[in-house]
């Protein structure tokens, strides 16, 4: 069991050594990754631990075997499959994107608009709200992207959730509640804007 | 001069203090910020004195005091102000949210479609692309939210820079490069989707 806020640092390790990869690098060490992500050199041994031993003396680590093995850890060796909600602005830009696509497949969207229901956004069928449970247990789905309006959100995590969604994208400003076995993991784009902010001058 | 790493650190405190001031805690040790944010105490201890000793003996922190010293660090005393480039999906979703806006205020909206110039979306008045310049230099605006298709992003930012823009919060997948004293932020939703698969079981 790793705690949520490590496995956040897990996905900042990944990207990290994603890019090192593309640079041309074939091992580093414990200590670069520590320079690299201003962490302390225990801190970052801590969080080896959690994705094995694979360290060669001398060498350091084989950045191919660490991004395999932090791929499985975080169980996205391949696609992730996923439902959206909410085919408006930001689902559709969602939907638009190859970036994001590539990472999981949106096997079916679901809108409560007419106008949407029964058309195929960027290749992606939409339905009714009305189908998502049957659409849910049909295909085993366990993953949902929620980008409805605010008010409707807590409603429909409820038939997500019911039909057996574990993990849900929570796009809105809307609180959750996660029984157990589910994770919600909400979505904030401020905190990007945040980081950036440091960096600029003030006005 | 505070690392990049360490400044996405603070982020992660400043929004783990503003949830634990909701839930009407007043102090906070550094031993339950290693915790909660699963890191060893001289990792919080070593990125406290980058927000100031503030803590008193006994009694820790006083989350007050941390958040208002954190939102300084970070210059987001008040929020800040931005253009955004690109109107379409993605950018109208960020134009149509209460959320994002509350934490910067988003001044004017460009766009290269003559359908969308010279209108408003969500009261933001939406200029030609080649207002970018005039606007930027008359406003002293230092943060863009670049939300076009990749292909015209390098072009834009290009104005962008020239124009005395100090921080973009790209959304493209396309890689911009930054001149010294210009910060590019790349944003990356497919993260937010890693984090959350490893919450959920595999099909
Ligand atoms: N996290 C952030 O920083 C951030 C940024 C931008 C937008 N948002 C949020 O994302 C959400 C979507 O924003 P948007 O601009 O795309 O809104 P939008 O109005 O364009 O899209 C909402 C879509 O949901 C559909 N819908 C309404 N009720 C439904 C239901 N019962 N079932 C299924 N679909 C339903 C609508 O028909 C519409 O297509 C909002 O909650 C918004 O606050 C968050
Ligand atoms: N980071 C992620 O995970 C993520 C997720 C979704 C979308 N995206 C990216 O966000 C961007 C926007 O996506 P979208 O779905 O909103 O696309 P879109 O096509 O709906 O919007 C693009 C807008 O840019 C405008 N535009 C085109 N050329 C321009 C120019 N020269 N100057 C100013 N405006 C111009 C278009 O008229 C349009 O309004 C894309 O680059 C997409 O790849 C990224």
């Amino acid at each position: 069991r790793i705690p949520p806020a490590t496995v956040k640092r897990l996905c900042f390790y990944l990207h990290l050594l994603e890019r090192l990869k593309k640079e041309g690098k074939e091992y580093v060490s414990s200590k670069e990754l520590a320079e690299r992500l201003d962490l302390t050199d225990t801190q970052v041994r801590r969080d080896l631990v959690y994705f094995g031993k694979m360290g060669k003396r001398g060498m350091g680590y084989e950045i191919e075997k660490l991004i395999k093995e932090l791929r499985k850890i975080l169980k996205i060796e391949k696609p992730r499959r996923a439902i959206l909600i909410g085919a408006g602005n930001l689902g559709t830009a969602l939907l638009a994107s190859p970036f994001f696509r590539k990472r999981v497949e949106i096997v079916a969207a679901f809108d409560a608009d007419i106008n949407k229901v029964g058309r195929r956004i960027h290749g992606v069928p939409v339905y009714s709200d009305c189908e998502i449970s049957r659409v849910v247990r049909e295909m085993g789905i366990k993953i949902a992207i929620l980008t409805t309006p605010p008010d409707v959100a807590p409603d429909i995590a409820g038939i997500l959730i019911n039909a057996g969604i574990q993990g849900i994208l929570n796009f809105t400003p809307a609180s959750i509640k996660s029984p157990p076995g589910v994770f919600i993991h909400d979505v904030d784009l401020t905190m990007e804007l945040e980081y950036l902010s440091f960096f600029v001058e003030e006005e």
